[in-house]
């Protein structure tokens, strides 16, 4: 199995080669894509050859071909369908935020259990009841799944969307989900970011 | 400046250290902090000498001098206080979530420009206007900020939140934002997230 902190280092990849596309440059080198992140050149060649990718001796790679292959590699050729469960405050947010589609991912359905809010629309989405859970997401083969719920409800709601064909849960509630192969959980906990901040803030002009 | 990539792996090396503290495990090994992680041992012993942390030979490290070491290196050996701007559906989840709390940073304020929020209560917080956040947050001596705002009002927001006093800042607003040294600026984007998720849902099972 690919290791976490190499699957992060090829989206960041992703991301400055897309950037370097948008600015109009041909060729890349590991070194300039390593300088970006900070990286050793050695280990973004490493990465990149893992997947067949071999620049040309002092040219590097192509731009548009290695954006091409990164996005066929992250599966990122084509858009997926994402069910949302639990639109409160959190799941309202992801719910209109642009950046999920514009990457690639449609949110179309959202599930909730509270009375109030099945039947309402956000966006173009209805809120449905969480009866029709598993009927929807099988009949639209929806793979992925954001969970916006309360963390007592985290277990129950992961394994009903498991056997409904799921196989990818984005888990925001503070309860740390794993299911074995094939099945992949990322568990979402927003205070690693500001740990970052804080060792940045300790550390900026020290050494 | 320390590359971001260390700066992620120096976060979970702490969560493993911590998991590993309420386990009862004595001692740890670069090489099942590597093995948790998939790193190479070898890598993890350089960050941790570079922050003066040499584990004995065969024995590794002693694990709650570890862990309080890397609280120390991350800041995370005092508490943090913590504005955030814009409490919407994404600033009242943020508002409401306990796992910040838990890790050491205290939501103490929180602003926003909209009359009827203002004045209203979200956990023990009071939801003050937008004219007091210099006054607030330079009279708290708070040195990191949420951003939780539209995309429109992101970089005047920060501009006042930096001349304020406010050191680092965590941006959801979907706009890039850079300040110089020694300011610090974290541009969140959930969709990397999801991106992860598609890398293994494509790769699991290949090669
Ligand atoms: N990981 C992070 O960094 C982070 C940050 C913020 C919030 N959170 C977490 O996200 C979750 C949502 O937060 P919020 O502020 O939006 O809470 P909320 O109470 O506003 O929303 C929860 C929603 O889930 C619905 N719900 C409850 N039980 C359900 C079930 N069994 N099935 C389907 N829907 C159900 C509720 O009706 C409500 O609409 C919480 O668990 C919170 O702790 C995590
Ligand atoms: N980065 C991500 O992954 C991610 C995910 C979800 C949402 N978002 C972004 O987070 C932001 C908030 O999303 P939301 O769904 O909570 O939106 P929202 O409209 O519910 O909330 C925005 C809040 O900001 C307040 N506001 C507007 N202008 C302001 C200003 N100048 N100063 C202070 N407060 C101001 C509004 O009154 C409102 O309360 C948006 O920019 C959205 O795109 C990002």
């Amino acid at each position: 199995r690919i290791p976490e902190v190499t699957v992060e280092r090829l989206i960041k990849y992703l991301r400055f080669v897309e950037e370097m596309e948008k600015d109009g440059m041909r060729n890349l080198t590991a070194k300039q894509i390593a300088e970006s992140l900070g990286l050793n050149p050695h280990l973004v060649r490493k990465d990149l050859a893992y997947f067949g990718q071999f620049g040309k001796r002092g040219k590097g790679y192509e731009t548009e071909k290695l954006g091409e292959t990164l996005r066929k590699i992250m599966g990122l050729d084509k858009r997926w369908k994402v069910a949302l469960v639990g639109v409160g405050n959190l799941g309202s947010a992801l719910l209109r935020y642009p950046g999920f589609k514009e990457r690639g991912f449609d949110v179309v359905c959202a599930f909730d259990t509270s009375p109030q809010k099945i039947g309402r629309q956000i966006e173009d989405i209805k809120i449905e009841s969480m009866d029709k859970m598993e009927e929807i997401v099988s009949k639209e083969n929806i793979k992925i799944a954001i969970l916006s719920i309360p963390k007592e409800a985290a277990e129950e709601v992961s394994d009903r969307l498991v056997k409904a064909g799921v196989m990818g849960i984005l888990n925001f509630a503070p309860r740390y989900l794993q299911y074995s192969y094939p099945f992949r959980v990322l568990n979402v906990d927003l205070s690693l970011y500001l740990e970052s901040l804080t060792f940045y803030l300790e550390n900026d002009g020290k050494k």
